[in-house]
């Protein structure tokens, strides 16, 4: 998997951020070198690797990114976020020459990893922009609820418009259902629905609800470094298995 | 109720939406005339109503807003959002002459209501400020799990700096916790943990996870609406009850 992977979705609370963490751990076991950018002004993906969010934004400064990316006890390498409000006002407003500032930063730096997983924020503003434009795929997690389904339109739209203005292959390397509970007929239903629609895109892997999965992060841990028997770390490592040979395998 | 309560939180997925939905519908059954402000250009409450979004956002249109509140089925009144991009990134970037509009726009309309719910989207942008210079309240929905409490800290911040911005009295209402799932030991962990550090501010009313509130939405209907019997809905009344014994009697 030499590439960047953007995981985005507006809608909120649909697993980006537990999608980002797990998926770099399961990389790093299968000896991919990997690095998490943390895009989020909230910094879920640095405390969640149990990473102290920086200052100031790492994007904005004037040193090398290098210099401010750090090793996780889980495996992968991590580019943290910054909660400064300021800094996020800056980056979410739009500026043709801010954009190519960051993206020359970063193209001294993804260059260096097997993959780079973006974890996005929940929203369609300057800031997943960006990362769409530092992408080659974006992965984009559902919850198998009624809301998760309204947003992808204008996932999809967005990421259209992101590929045709930066002039590059962008695609949505899939689809990937989350926090499925067999419980309840509505994840069913919906998983059925998103299938039909979608097809191809979405991915076989499906993540299930579990418990081991949402402890893990107050634990600042992934959940295969938390417990690695649990539903959920096999589930991420069956998704990074399904990830390397869609797009690694020549 | 006589009053505005604006619905945040900038993490994503923990029920603003939801709330406002249901919350609104509870306060209906009760005979309190209630009005929905969309705030999300998700329009995710506006479709959670059975309601088609706006093309353009009606904050910036130049008829007067009552032109585009529309009844619904479950009770509350509803000012729907749009999705239209344009629209939603003018409002997220800051301008004081345009917040000063949109203000002497709400002022027409908010007294006509015994009570407003703004939902606002997941971020600590322009748009919640804006919601936020609007509201006399501020309820925190919460999520038991562990990112839910990351935010609370920059939540707080952001609504001390606008009540001092707008010079107003604004205070947090109350923090609800939702998707309280009893089978999660994580769950019981975040709860005694919130009323330990938040005491007082954590409403006494426990929303439960439960599929027919997640179902009830995509029927475009509130849970009230859709099962009267749930456990959902009960517990929407019951918030409905607390709310109005903390704000509305004299
Ligand atoms: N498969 C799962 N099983 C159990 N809990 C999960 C699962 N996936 C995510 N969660 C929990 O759901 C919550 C939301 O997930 P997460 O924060 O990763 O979503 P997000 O899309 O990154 O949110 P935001 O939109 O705020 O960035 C978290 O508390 C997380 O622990
Ligand atoms: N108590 C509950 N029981 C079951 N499902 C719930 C409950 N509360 C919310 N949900 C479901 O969880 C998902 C997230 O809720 P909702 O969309 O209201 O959150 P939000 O904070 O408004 O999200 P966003 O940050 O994207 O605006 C929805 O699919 C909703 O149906
Ligand atoms: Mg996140
Ligand atoms: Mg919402």
């Amino acid at each position: 998997m030499s590439g960047v992977l953007a995981i985005a979705n507006q809608k909120g609370g649909v697993g980006k951020t537990t999608t980002a963490v797990n998926l770099a751990a399961a990389f790093s076991l299968a000896g991919i070198s990997c690095l998490v950018v943390d895009a989020d002004p909230q910094c879920n993906a640095t405390t969640g690797l149990g990473v102290q969010p920086l200052p100031r934004h790492p994007w904005l400064m004037r040193e090398p990114l290098e210099e401010f990316i750090q090793r996780t006890e889980d495996g992968p390498l991590l580019l943290p976020s910054s909660p400064c409000r300021a800094d996020a006002d800056l980056l979410s407003t739009p500026s043709p020459p801010r954009l190519e500032r960051i993206q020359r930063r970063f193209n001294r730096v993804l260059g260096q990893y097997d993959a780079v997983l973006i974890d996005c924020p929940p929203s369609l503003g300057q800031i997943t922009r960006i990362a769409l434009s530092l992408a080659d795929h974006v992965l984009v997690p559902l919850q198998c609820e009624y809301f998760a389904m309204e947003g992808l339109a204008l996932m999809s739209e967005l990421i259209r418009q992101v590929a045709a203005q930066s002039d590059r292959e962008l695609s949505v390397a899939g689809i990937l259902l989350n926090q499925f509970d067999p419980d309840w007929q509505l994840a069913h239903e919906v998983a059925e629905e998103v299938r039909r629609h979608l097809g191809p895109q979405v991915l076989r892997t499906v993540i299930p609800r579990d418990e081991a999965i949402s402890a893990a992060s107050s634990h600042g841990r992934s959940v295969l470094g938390y417990d690695i028997r649990s539903r959920g770390a096999f589930a991420y490592v069956l998704l990074a298995l399904e990830l390397i040979k869609r797009f690694m395998l020549p």
